[in-house]
């Protein structure tokens, strides 16, 4: 059974890419089979493994031009990857108001995944909750949040819970939002204990025990191509996300 | 005459509201006159003032059912702000197409600073480039960019840069990108230099000498409902933000 999580928070700049790189890499190591999927027209996960414009992408795909598995680029040990374009973000405008634009995603990750063995599928999802987010809640079984430790942030996660309902009451009704964790975390007590609070007291037991700390590395291995395992193995940065993909493998979803 | 400074990257996260309300307080410890502006819908720095949803805002402004006057809270010595509210997103929505509708911010700001003397009027731009950016593009004179020193920060400079040139060509031809500044800057060579190679290349002259470095202060100072200087003036957040404002009075546009 291969477990499809998508990184979403349509509030930008909280971590998304970084997450969703990193995760997949650590679940890569770990010896999982893992697919990383960039649905983000910015490409920022594309371009992070040196990958300029591909002619075959994830736009190809959901405008039934080529089958997903032609897409395919091998990164790493047990990673593949399923890059994006910028011209990506024509499919958000040409298909408003059509409700089978929101299940492409869906059918073609079903197709893949009944020829070929992957334990994990990570979506990287683009900084807004319209077509393209939707086609990634509609192919997912699990959203993970990440979000600052600060007060403005928690507009941003009760947005990804009004998308969630609606998704589940009309589109999908396995999608659950299985955690939400700070990134760029400073550790002090002011920000974070109110946040801290605030989630425990409406959201309780959404807040996983990792955090990711604030470290340089993850800022600069993206200039490197690399991620942060092979860029900075010791840093924070490497413990931080090899614990947050530990965490994520145990939280193994309802059957 | 007043100086009117619009703080814009569509890209999100990158540090606008943390820079707005310290530049703009910054200028008013100097002594000058200042009005910030809240144009974003998520009304953030309207919430760092311990203001939640006020009655009066720019939206009621903008759809012309009170004169911005009536808006203006006084929150420092030298230092007004008009607030935002959250329903200001329907501005975007209901407003496409109507040219007349880019033009309403710019009217209002010159009737009040015909009556009212203003040094400076700084603007915090929402993550888009939609009809409120716009509107902020059409009043102000100049823009500042704040983006932090990684390579996918880039793209978001290119699209601020292209909306420029489409502003100033069509509805205000007074515009000009005055600067581009770090935030969130760690100083690393790794990352800083090859940005800073791309911007003196492509961009010569438009990066400013100060770098806000990454500081936890800044995260802070929100939730105590203050600004740096008044939360921690001795921190790096407060001298970079200090110096910055300096930097922007030195910058004085061509008559
Ligand atoms: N833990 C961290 N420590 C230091 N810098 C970080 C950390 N996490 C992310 N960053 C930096 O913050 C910036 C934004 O991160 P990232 O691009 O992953 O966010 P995003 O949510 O994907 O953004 P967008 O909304 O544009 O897609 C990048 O410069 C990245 O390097
Ligand atoms: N120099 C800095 N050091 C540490 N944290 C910072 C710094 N500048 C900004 N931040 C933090 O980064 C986050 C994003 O900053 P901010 O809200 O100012 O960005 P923004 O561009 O206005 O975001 P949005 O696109 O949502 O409007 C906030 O948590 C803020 O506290
Ligand atoms: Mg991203
Ligand atoms: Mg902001």
């Amino acid at each position: 059974m291969t477990r499809i999580i998508a990184i979403s928070n349509q509030k930008g700049g909280v971590g998304k890419t970084t997450s969703s790189l990193n995760i997949a890499s650590a679940l890569a190591i770990e010896g999982k089979k893992v697919l990383l999927l960039d649905l983000d027209p910015q490409s920022n996960i594309t371009k992070s493994f040196g990958i300029i414009e591909p002619e075959k992408n994830i736009y190809g795909v959901l405008l039934k031009e080529y089958p997903i598995k032609e897409t395919v680029f091998k990164v790493r040990d047990n990673l593949l990857l399923v890059p994006c374009s910028k011209n990506f973000a024509a499919f958000e405008r040409n298909n408003s108001g059509d409700i089978e634009s929101f299940y492409i995603l869906k059918e073609q990750l079903d197709e893949l995944t009944a020829k070929t063995h992957i334990d994990f599928i990570v979506i990287d999802c683009p900084p807004s909750l319209g077509i393209i987010s939707t086609n990634a809640y509609v192919a997912a079984d699990e959203i993970y949040t990440p979000m600052e430790a600060q007060e403005f942030s928690i507009d941003g996660l009760e947005e990804v819970i009004k998308t969630i309902i609606k998704v589940k009451k009309r589109l999908n009704e396995r999608i659950e939002l299985k955690g939400v964790f700070f990134t760029r975390f400073h550790g002090r007590k002011l920000i974070s204990r109110d946040v801290q609070e605030y989630l425990q007291e409406h959201f309780p037991n959404l807040l996983l025990n990792t955090s990711i700390r604030e470290c340089v590395r993850l800022k600069e291995s993206p200039s490197a191509r690399q991620d942060i395992f092979a860029f900075a193995p010791e840093s924070n940065g490497a413990n931080d996300y090899r614990s947050l993909a530990l965490e994520i493998l145990t939280k193994v979803p309802r059957p």
